[in-house]
């Protein structure tokens, strides 16, 4: 079973076309192992990705690098998914 | 516990696989002359595809086909399209317009439309969102359902790399789950609006996806768009964009309404239910009745629609 302590999702938000098309190829970075939730669409449209604990601190500085503004939508992607599997649960028990 | 019929059914939860097909089966049970099950195939894992089928009688009438689920870990259209069937159930017979609509026209809902991959979500991989068929000589599975479609296949806006999540699979309609839905409406013949239901980011699309070609009816389409969202926004005020695929969001080749554009159906539209992204795809579950309660009114816009105008 896959669990996702400490991966994250982060809101990247690409202010002119030259960040644009430096999230395009998001999946192709194969070095930080990204998910992309929600894909390019178009300067200021937000680009969320979840990001694993081990590739977060050099994605991070790849996106500072790149002056790409970001924030985090999600800390902890398996504490989410703890409340609604304790939820599912709790409803099948009642 | 299972509940003992659809009325005691919890909407307000999430539900694994065997819980969706005991529902279906429980709301076929309760409602023997106006729902049906068909089951149109087999995913590649070998789960059944089953369609509930709302139907007041006639033969081979004009249709409307709901889909939920194709991206298998957009859990809150799954559980939106449970609170649908339901609310099919109660309204006909109250509702003027939904009772007129099913006078004259069916409706097909498919629930579980990756049903490989939603099993897959409860057991062991959340995030999944592909198929599950393996893709020889890689180590990673899986087909993009939205990607699979005969319509601008293998154009850009999809990946030929069988690990990306858009991965568009070998060939067009490679994939059972998506074959067998074309394999319908070409039998059917008569289908007249095509809804195919997603999450999350709150729009309404209508082709094109592969191309930035207008589709001949837009001025009809975003009309009609753009009545059902402020219908959907009249319950709670979410608020959605809408407009066709590649001006709205991005290029994507190969998805499921620009085919069935292309086979004919007018009405074919994609939602993105909620949210816009604080939750994303984990959207908790006492945001599922609410989300399906205003998708509803944008449902109704499109199907009255659909059945007013008739072509």
């Amino acid at each position: 079973k896959e669990t996702f302590e400490g991966h994250q999702v982060l809101r990247i938000v690409p202010k002119n076309e030259a960040q644009l098309s430096l999230l395009k190829n998001l999946e192709e970075m194969t070095e930080f192992e990204l998910d992309v939730w929600m894909g390019v669409t178009g300067v200021s449209f937000p680009v969320d990705v979840r990001v694993p604990p081990h590739t977060l601190q050099s994605f991070k500085s790849y996106l500072e690098s790149h002056d790409l503004e970001y924030s985090v939508m999600i800390e902890d992607i398996q504490a989410i998914l703890d409340v609604e599997k304790q939820q599912m649960e709790s409803a099948a028990r009642v | 516990a299972e509940p003992r019929n659809t009325d005691s059914f919890d909407y307000s939860n999430y539900h694994t696989l065997s819980e969706i097909y005991s529902f279906q089966d429980m709301l076929v049970a309760e409602n023997p002359n106006f729902v049906s099950k068909i089951v149109i195939g087999q995913s590649y894992e070998g789960r059944p595809l089953n369609v509930l089928k709302f139907s007041t009688g006639g033969s081979n009438r004009p249709a409307i086909w709901i889909d939920t689920g194709i991206h298998s870990r957009e859990w809150v259209t799954q559980a939106s399209a449970l609170w649908f069937a339901k609310k099919i159930v109660t309204d006909y017979g109250k509702d003027a317009a939904l009772t007129a609509i099913l006078n004259n026209m069916d409706i097909f809902l498919e629930i579980a439309t990756n049903p490989d991959g939603y099993y897959l979500t409860h057991t062991s991989n959340r995030m999944w969102r592909k198929t599950r068929k393996p893709n020889p000589g890689y180590s990673c599975y899986g087909v993009d359902p939205n990607r699979n479609w005969n319509a601008g296949f293998g154009e850009p806006g999809a990946s030929s790399y069988p690990c990306s999540e858009t991965y568009r699979g070998p060939s067009a309609h490679s994939e059972s789950e998506v074959k067998s839905i074309v394999d319908f409406v070409q039998s059917h013949g008569n289908i007249k609006a095509f809804i195919s239901i997603h999450a999350y980011s709150q729009m309404l699309m209508y082709p094109y996806g592969y191309t930035k070609t207008a589709a001949k009816d837009q001025a009809e389409l975003h009309a009609l768009a753009q009545k059902a969202i402020t219908d959907l926004a009249s319950l709670y005020g979410t608020r959605y964009r809408y407009g066709s695929i590649i001006n709205t969001i991005y290029q994507a080749s190969g998805n499921t309404i620009d085919w069935t554009y292309e086979q004919g159906i007018k009405y074919s539209y994609t939602f993105e239910l909620r949210d816009t992204g604080y939750y994303g795809f984990l959207l908790p579950a006492r945001e599922i009745v609410p989300t399906a309660e205003e998708t509803w009114l944008a449902l109704m816009a499109i199907m009255d629609h659909a059945y007013k105008n008739p072509y």
